[in-house]
């Protein structure tokens, strides 16, 4: 299957999101 | 009636499920009862909802640990998972604790949820933290340490994304030649 990958980039984008 | 970007209240699935292990050196009891579970989570909000939560790794007293570790994997050499596994060793100085030590705890942390290491992430256990005041390390445990390729590739982007200069050597070490080992350093299997 496809592997859920998320770069560094968006996971700090969403520390801040509500 | 209002429409509603499903982005504005579904989580970010995660591609595993990690617990976050808590050590606090106690010498009064045995090594896994200062062991602690604190808690799973299973998506980018739940982790940062963890992460903002609890102390930065430089503010906790010496002898402590945290760990990550994929859900089903205990934080330690006898688990199945790591009995024939290793780590990428990460030492730090003593000046680093303020420079890079959070920073690099966190990069870590954002490197195994991300899964940045592709399909070599399926060899990717979890990592550990240690305070120490001789010095705190950092690791990458990995599940097999024959597995060279799957190795190498975690190394490599682990060595970038940490921001290691190229000229600094990182090891790789058993966690068999970890336990067995006389002196103080470990032989690298890989580097």
């Amino acid at each position: 299957g496809t592997r859920i990958i998320y770069d560094r980039k968006f996971l700090l984008e969403c520390r801040s999101s509500p | 009636q209002k429409v509603v970007s499903p982005e504005s209240y579904i989580k970010h699935p995660l591609q595993n499920k990690w617990a976050l292990w808590f050590f606090k050196n106690d010498k009064s009891k045995t090594w896994q009862a200062n062991l602690r579970l604190i808690s799973k989570f299973d998506t980018v909000e739940d982790f940062w909802a963890l992460y903002n939560h609890i102390q930065l790794s430089s503010n906790l007293m010496s002898g402590c640990d945290y760990s990550l570790f994929k859900d089903g994997i205990e934080p330690m050499w006898e688990d199945e998972q790591n009995r024939r596994g290793g780590r990428w060793l990460i030492t730090l100085s003593k000046q680093q604790r303020k420079a890079d030590l959070d920073r690099f705890w966190l990069e870590t942390l954002l490197c195994l949820v991300g899964e940045a290491f592709d399909d070599h992430s399926d060899d990717v256990c979890g990592a550990v933290i240690n305070i120490r005041a001789k010095g705190d390390k950092i690791a990458i445990w990995t599940t097999d340490y024959e597995n060279k390729e799957a190795i190498t590739h975690i190394g490599r982007v682990y060595k970038e994304r940490l921001g290691v200069p190229p000229k600094v050597i990182i090891g790789y070490q058993s966690h068999a030649d970890t336990a067995t080992k006389s002196g103080s350093t470990t032989k690298n299997k890989f580097v």
